[in-house]
């Protein structure tokens, strides 16, 4: 089973649609194995990604170094799947 | 479940036990409610649509699908709350009992059940179909690329590999092609509705263009009055808008296939988000969402009901 542990969504406010197309050009770079949860279309609606904990330095750095404001909006996607699946659990044995 | 009171609907079930379900709650409705196999999936799993008829013939029909994009969990858990909630309801519910007395309405509640299992057992982040590409290592694709509506256009992917691929031609899935095939055989439905998670919004077509569709000023006041609705219950905000507008430009979408082949009112919900969770959006969220959304996806079945084409 795929685990994520490490692996964040980070929420991105852009500002500018400068902003949203620097967005778009890492939707378009595979190498960084973004998982766009919400796409960078414009500055109106905030921008959902899953970065891998392998590119979330690098991420960050990016984002920073441009200026685009973001939050981290789930700082560990496992623990999350763990207690999703623990309540499964749990329901499915009462 | 012996009986749908014993089922938890605040909690995401596996596909089994969904469609366990579906038995008992044909089984305790059998006046209203019919189980139907559709097709089977890549994976030959059994594509099953909920239909809630009070009896004629190829009577004017609302068509809702959930969960295509198999990791957005509400939306199937929402469906099963809605299934149940048209069943338990209807013996009490004014507006519903004159919708169901000439119309029809059909749920297919897991529109993408190899995915749906997939993202059960090894991948919870799984959104597309099962279905192998040749010439490539990834598997599946976005059944809400492949309908055949600007097939292979803007915001759709050529590359197997990504979230968004197109397939190699229009209706390729047959997840897709079972759907068009029931839509098309029956040639009498007034409503298509696709129901995704998360970002709250309600969207008419198109995606694949950024031109108005011929009904936009329609569809905009009906979509506009559903979301007051919806809001009304927790103060949820939506936004309203053509796909293309709205979103993004996405080409080979469910509702601008329906749209186009003369449904006119066809919709797509992307159901509630805190703001916090996303897809992993807790189980304790789900009869809110469900709530909430009912009250929305009954004005458009009333407004589709009052106003025949």
């Amino acid at each position: 089973e795929r685990l994520f542990t490490g692996d964040q969504v980070i929420r991105v406010d852009a500002q500018s649609e400068e902003q949203i197309k620097l967005l778009q050009i890492l939707e378009s770079e595979e190498k960084w194995n973004l998982d766009f949860w919400r796409h960078p279309v414009s500055t109106e609606l905030p921008v959902d990604v899953r970065v891998p904990r392998s590119h979330l330095g690098a991420l960050k750095e990016y984002l920073n170094a441009h200026s685009i404001p973001f939050t981290v909006m789930i700082d560990d996607v496992q623990e999350l799947l763990d207690q999703e699946k623990a309540e499964m659990r749990e329901n499915h044995i009462r | 479940q012996h009986n749908t009171r014993d089922f938890n609907f605040g909690a995401y079930h596996p596909l089994e036990t969904i469609y366990s379900w579906m038995d008992t709650l044909v089984d305790q409705h059998p006046n209203l409610v019919t189980k139907l196999e559709i097709g089977r999936s890549y994976e030959n799993r059994p594509m099953y649509v909920l239909k809630f008829s009070t009896g004629g013939t190829n009577r004017p029909a609302i068509w809702m699908d959930l969960g295509i994009h198999s990791r957005e969990w509400v939306s199937q858990a929402t469906g099963v709350w809605t299934a149940n909630k048209i069943a338990t309801d209807y013996d009490t519910d004014a507006s519903l009992i004159a919708v169901l007395k000439t119309m029809d309405i059909y749920m297919l509640i897991v529109a993408n059940p190899d995915g749906y299992v997939f993202s059960h057992t090894s991948d919870r982040m799984w959104r597309k179909t099962r279905s192998p590409n040749s010439g490539s290592v990834c598997v599946g694709v976005d059944p809400n690329r492949n309908w055949d509506a600007g097939f292979g256009g803007p915001g759709a992917s050529t590359n197997p590999c990504s979230e968004t691929y197109q397939g190699s031609s229009a209706h390729s899935e047959i997840e897709v092609k079972n759907i068009v095939n029931l839509i098309q055989s029956h040639g009498n439905f007034k409503s298509f509705i696709s129901v995704h998670a998360y970002s709250q919004l309600l969207m008419y077509p198109y995606g694949y263009t950024c031109r108005s569709a011929a009904d936009q000023a329609e569809l905009d006041s009906v979509g506009r009055a559903a979301v007051q609705k919806l809001t009304s219950l927790y103060g949820t905000t939506y936004k309203v808008g053509n796909i293309c507008t709205i979103i993004y430009q996405a080409s080979g979408g469910s509702i601008d296939w329906s749209y186009d082949v003369g449904i006119k009112y066809s919709f797509a919900f992307e159901l509630r988000d805190t703001g916090r969770y996303g897809f992993i959006l807790p189980a304790d969220q789900i009869i809110p969402t469900a709530s909430e959304t009912w009250l929305a996806l009954k004005h458009i079945m009333e407004y589709v009901h009052d106003h025949p084409y």
